[in-house]
C-alpha cells in the first residue's frame, strides 16, 4: 500500500503463533491488518457488529460464503499464507 | 480485477529491476530465472519491458527481508504473511520485498532442495565445461519419478526432456542399483573405495560400483550394508532439506531412516508417523516464481482480485502448469494496453518453464560392461592388426631383483592394473600392492609379459570394464585383452591428430570412457568405440586448475588423479580438487 504520512503500526504476530491466537483476537488482527475495518470503527460500534460487517466485506473480496460468522473456511483463509498487501484501502 | 486509487501506474514501459540480495534457499542463477519468469508473465501480454540491473537505482528494487526489514511493514516470520510490494512510484514504490523466513523453492510445494544433477538423479559435478562453456549451477530444475534434479540451460535435452551431464565429467553419486547411497570410503573385499569406477542404471536407478563389487550377474554394484548410508529425506525419498522447523521444533538431522519402496529416507523423532510407517519433511515451501509474479503485479499497479483463480488473489496456492487468468490479463491490460504479442484469446499461457522431467526420459542407455568389440572375431588384418595368440604367461619371475625402484628417477609410465600399482621404465616394470604388505615386486621383464611392445612406452591403462591394458609409445598404441594382442596401430586411428607426439597418461572415468593427456591438451576416449570424442582436445588447465601442465605421468589410483613431474606427485579429488603434493617414492611406493 503506498506509503501516506506515518505508518500505522501494524501489530503483526509470528505467522507461525497465528495458529494458536484465540479465533476471535486472529478474526480482529486479520481484519485490521489487511483493512476490512479500522481501529476507529473497531472502537467505535459495537464489537460484534463491526466484526459482522468488517467479515462480510472480507468475505465477499475473497469468494468466501457471505455470512458475517467466524465460520471454518473463514478462519481457514485467515490463516492460510499469503501476500502482505491490504486488500482493501490505500 | 483492482488497481489501486488513481490506477497508479508506470508513465515508460521499459522498466528496470534489482535485487538487492537473495534467500540462501535457492541457487541465485535459480533465484535470477525465478524473477525473469515472473516479470516474463507481464510482459507476455503487455507492451512493458523488463531489464535486471545491478547497481545504482531501479524502478523495482527487489529484496529478502524478515520481520521489520525497513518499510514499516513487518513481515511475521515463517508462514502468514509471504511478501509484499508497493504501486508504481518513486523510492520505494514499485519495490518489492520477500519474507526469508520461508522456505522458497521452485515449488512442487514440497521442501526439496534440489541436488545438483540430472533429470535421473546422477550429480553434475560443479562446475564442468560443457560445449565450452562453464558451468557453477544448474538453471532449470524439477522433479522425475519424485526425484528433485537440474541441468544447465545448455545440456537440456528438449528432445529427451531432461539434462544430463557431460559424460566425462559425470559424477554419478555413489550407490547401489537400488538407489542407497555408498559411503565411502568404503573397505570392500579387503580393497578400499572413495569413488565408484562404474556406473549405469538398472529399474531406473543409477547406480555405481567399483571394480571388485559389481556383480556380473546381478548387473549392478552394491555397497556393503553395513556402510549404507542414509540421504536426510522422507519415504518418498524427497530429501529433507535441514535444519528444518516442525511443529515448532527445529531439527538439523534425522533420527530415525529406513527404507520405503526401494527409496531411503530419514525422519526426525517428531515427524516420524508411526502409522504411516515414514517420516515427512513440512511440505510447505513457496513458489519464488508464482510469489514474484503476483508481487511484480501490485509493482505494475494491480490491486488484489476477489477471482479465486487469478494470480492477483491475495491467498497462496501452488499452480502446476501456470496460466496467467483473463483477470489478471484484463487488469495489467487495462493500465498498459496490449502488447505487439498475439491477442491473448485464451490467456497468453505463460507456464513454469516447460516441466522438464516429468516424462520419462529416453532411458540412459544402460552401461552394463560390454565386452570390447572383439577384434578376434574380425576378418580384416592389415599388417598392422595382425594379432597374435600369446602362450598364456605364468606369474613373472623377476628378471632382475637388484634392479631398486626406489632408485629410479621419472618412470615411462605408472598405472594400476587389477588394483595393483605398475612402475615402466626401460623395458623393466615393478609392482607395489596397497594391501599386501610385500612392498615392490620386481624388475619383471616387460617384453616375458607383453611380449611385442618397445623397450621405452610412455603411457598405460587398464580399461576399468573389460579388463584390457592398452600401452602408448610414440604415436602407436597396442592393446592386451589376457593372452591376445592387437597393434601396434596408429593413434591417429583413436581420432587424435598430428599435434599429440606422445601420450603421457590416462585417467580412466566412468561409463568406458578414458582421458589421454598430452603436453597441455587431453582427448576424451570411447574405448568401446576406441574413438576420441567430439570438442576434444581440450586444454589441461580448464579443468584439472592446480597440477603441472607437462605432467610425465597421469594416472588413476585408489580413484583420485595423479600428476607426476620429476619425484613430486599432485592428487587430485575427482571433484578436481588438489588434496596432496608429495614424493612419489615415499608416498606412492612407500620407499
Amino acid at each position: 500500500a503506498p506509503l501516506q504520512g506515518k505508518p500505522q503500526a501494524v501489530v503483526t504476530f509470528p505467522g507461525d503463533l497465528v495458529s494458536t491466537l484465540p479465533d476471535l483476537q486472529l478474526a480482529e488482527r486479520y481484519l485490521l491488518q489487511f483493512g476490512y475495518t479500522t481501529e476507529a470503527e473497531a472502537k467505535t460500534g459495537s464489537r460484534h457488529v463491526s466484526l459482522g460487517k468488517a467479515l462480510r466485506k472480507m468475505q465477499k473480496q475473497l469468494g468466501l460464503e457471505e455470512t458475517g460468522e467466524l465460520d471454518a473456511a473463514t478462519l481457514e483463509a485467515m490463516r492460510a499464507p499469503r501476500c502482505g498487501v491490504p486488500d482493501v484501502g490505500t | 480485477f483492482l488497481t489501486f486509487e488513481g490506477d497508479l501506474k508506470w508513465d515508460h514501459m521499459d522498466l528496470t529491476y534489482r535485487v538487492i540480495n537473495y534467500s540462501p534457499d535457492l541457487d541465485r542463477a535459480v533465484i535470477d530465472d525465478a524473477f525473469r519468469r515472473a516479470f516474463q508473465v507481464w510482459s507476455d501480454v503487455t507492451p512493458l519491458t523488463f531489464t535486471q540491473i545491478y547497481s545504482g537505482e531501479a524502478d523495482i528494487m527487489i529484496m529478502f527481508g524478515s520481520q521489520e526489514h525497513g518499510d514499516g511493514y513487518p513481515f511475521d516470520g515463517k508462514d502468514g504473511l509471504l511478501a509484499h510490494a508497493f504501486p508504481p512510484g518513486k523510492g520505494i514504490q514499485g519495490d518489492a520485498h520477500f519474507d526469508d523466513d520461508e522456505f522458497w523453492t521452485l515449488g512442487t510445494g514440497l521442501v526439496v532442495k534440489t541436488r545438483h544433477g540430472n533429470a535421473d538423479g546422477a550429480e553434475c559435478h560443479f562446475p564442468f565445461i560443457f560445449e565450452g562453456q562453464s558451468y557453477s549451477r544448474c538453471t532449470t530444475e524439477g522433479r522425475k519419478d519424485g526425484l528433485p534434479w537440474c541441468a544447465t540451460t545448455a545440456n537440456y535435452d528438449r528432445d529427451k526432456k531432461y539434462g544430463f551431464c557431460p559424460s566425462e565429467l559425470l559424477y554419478t553419486n555413489g550407490g547401489n542399483s537400488d538407489g542407497a547411497p555408498c559411503v565411502f570410503p568404503f573397505i570392500f573385499d579387503g580393497t578400499s573405495y572413495d569413488t565408484c569406477t562404474t556406473d549405469g542404471r538398472s529399474d531406473g536407478y543409477r547406480w555405481c560400483a567399483t571394480t571388485a563389487n559389481f556383480d556380473q550377474d546381478k548387473k549392478y554394484g552394491f555397497c556393503p550394508n553395513r556402510d549404507t548410508a542414509v540421504i536426510g529425506g522422507n519415504s518418498q525419498g524427497d530429501p529433507c532439506v535441514f535444519p528444518f522447523t516442525f511443529l515448532g521444533q527445529s531439527y538439523s538431522s534425522c533420527t530415525s531412516q529406513g527404507r520405503q519402496d526401494g527409496k531411503l529416507w530419514c525422519a526426525t523423532t517428531s515427524n516420524y508417523d508411526t502409522d504411516k510407517k515414514w517420516g515427512f519433511c513440512p511440505d510447505r515451501g513457496y513458489s519464488i516464481f508464482l510469489v514474484a509474479a503476483h508481487e511484480f503485479g501490485h509493482s505494475l499497479g494491480l490491486d488484489h482480485s476477489s477471482v479465486r483463480e487469478a494470480l492477483m488473489y491475495p491467498m497462496y496456492s501452488y499452480i502446476q502448469d501456470f496460466q496467467l487468468h483473463p483477470d489478471d490479463v484484463q487488469g495489467i491490460q487495462y493500465l498498459y494496453g496490449r502488447g505487439s504479442g498475439p491477442e491473448p484469446t485464451a490467456p497468453a499461457p505463460t507456464e513454469e518453464p516447460q516441466p522438464l522431467p516429468t516424462q520419462e526420459p529416453q532411458p540412459v542407455p544402460t552401461e552394463e560392461p560390454q565386452p570390447l568389440p572383439t577384434e578376434a572375431g574380425s576378418t580384416s588384418t592389415t599388417e598392422e592388426e595382425e594379432e597374435e595368440t600369446l602362450e598364456p604367461t605364468a606369474v613373472p619371475i623377476p628378471v632382475d631383483p637388484s634392479r631398486d625402484a626406489c632408485m629410479e628417477r621419472n618412470f615411462d609410465a605408472i598405472t594400476e592394473i587389477n588394483g595393483e600399482l605398475y612402475f615402466f621404465k626401460d623395458g623393466k616394470y615393478w609392482t607395489h600392492s596397497p594391501f599386501w604388505k610385500s612392498g615392490i615386486q620386481g624388475a619383471f621383464s616387460v617384453a616375458d609379459t607383453w611380449p611385442g611392445l618397445p623397450a621405452t612406452i610412455d603411457a598405460v591403462f587398464q580399461d576399468l570394464l573389460t579388463k584390457r591394458v592398452f600401452f602408448f609409445a610414440g604415436r602407436q598404441f597396442w592393446v592386451f585383452s589376457g593372452k591376445s594382442m592387437l597393434g601396434p596401430r596408429g593413434i591417429e586411428k583413436l581420432g587424435i591428430g598430428k599435434e599429440a607426439g606422445r601420450i603421457s597418461g590416462a585417467l580412466q572415468r566412468g561409463r568406458g570412457k578414458v582421458l589421454l593427456f598430452s603436453g597441455e591438451n587431453y582427448w576424451r576416449l570411447d574405448v568401446k568405440v576406441q574413438r576420441v570424442d567430439k570438442g576434444y582436445p581440450r586444454a589441461i588447465d580448464d579443468v584439472f586448475t592446480g597440477v603441472p601442465l607437462d605432467s610425465h605421468n597421469v594416472f588413476l589410483y585408489q580413484d583420485k588423479y595423479h600428476f607426476c613431474r620429476g619425484n613430486f606427485y599432485w592428487r587430485m579429488t575427482p571433484r578436481y580438487q588438489v588434496d596432496r603434493v608429495g614424493y612419489i617414492k615415499y608416498d606412492i611406493l612407500q620407499c
